[in-house]
């Protein structure tokens, strides 16, 4: 495992259901 | 004895006035009233109700109204402050003012707490962590045994539970969050000024 992965709360992070800028996408 | 025609604005149930909210939120009232048509276009996706249903939210956020997300869901149960399954204008606005690049920053720490504190403990526990983290490799696509999804859950633990007696507490992740400003990279929407 990277070090980068080791911070699980990075991973999460980048969920699509945590992007709410697609809300103002046309 | 004349009589007088008012015209009448059809608002959808839930309607506040702008300028109640602008006075609550870190909105002015004409980012308000452009809100107001961004809400109307996301609940008439579906059920023309003028409120936003979770498929509605699911429609607008992944364009797939039945794409079944862990946290688009904590974000929809968030915002739906009344708890009746639907989010109302007024909600609307005042949970997309945690995003606005105004908000402080404490506020958005406590907004993201709660979202990942799944059983509204008043605490992030490892075996939510560990959801959470299951949930974003289905979402990517990416496999990872259960023993390497352990290891990241416990070294984010050792970084993040300082009084060591697992479980993350509301002072533990504002500290955790200071030291790992990134995470709070979704939580300023460029968008909302």
């Amino acid at each position: 495992v990277r070090p980068a992965l080791m911070n699980a709360f990075e991973l999460i992070s980048t969920s699509q259901g945590l992007n709410l800028g697609t809300l103002f996408e046309k | 004895m004349g009589c007088v025609f008012v015209k009448q604005v059809k608002h959808t149930p839930g309607y506040e006035d702008p300028v109640v909210l602008a006075s609550e939120t870190a909105f002015t009232v004409s980012e308000v009233e452009v809100l107001y048509e961004l809400f109307k276009k996301i609940s008439h996706l579906i059920i023309k109700d003028g409120l936003i249903h979770k498929e509605e939210f699911q429609l607008a956020l992944f364009k797939n109204s039945n794409r079944h997300n862990l946290f688009a869901d904590r974000v929809f149960d968030l915002f739906d402050v009344k708890r009746n399954g639907v989010i109302e204008f007024g909600e609307f606005v005042r949970s997309l003012s945690v995003f606005h690049p105004n908000t402080q920053q404490e506020e958005k720490i406590r907004f993201v707490f709660r979202l990942y504190d799944l059983r509204s403990t008043g605490y992030i526990e490892k075996e939510e962590l560990k959801e959470m983290v299951i949930a974003l490799l289905s979402e990517s696509d990416l496999c990872l045994s259960d023993d390497v999804v352990e290891i990241i859950v416990d070294q984010t633990f050792k970084l993040a539970d300082s009084n060591d007696d697992g479980r993350i507490d509301p002072v533990e992740w504002k500290d955790f969050v200071k030291k790992n400003p990134s995470l709070l990279k979704n939580m300023t929407l460029p968008y909302l000024k």
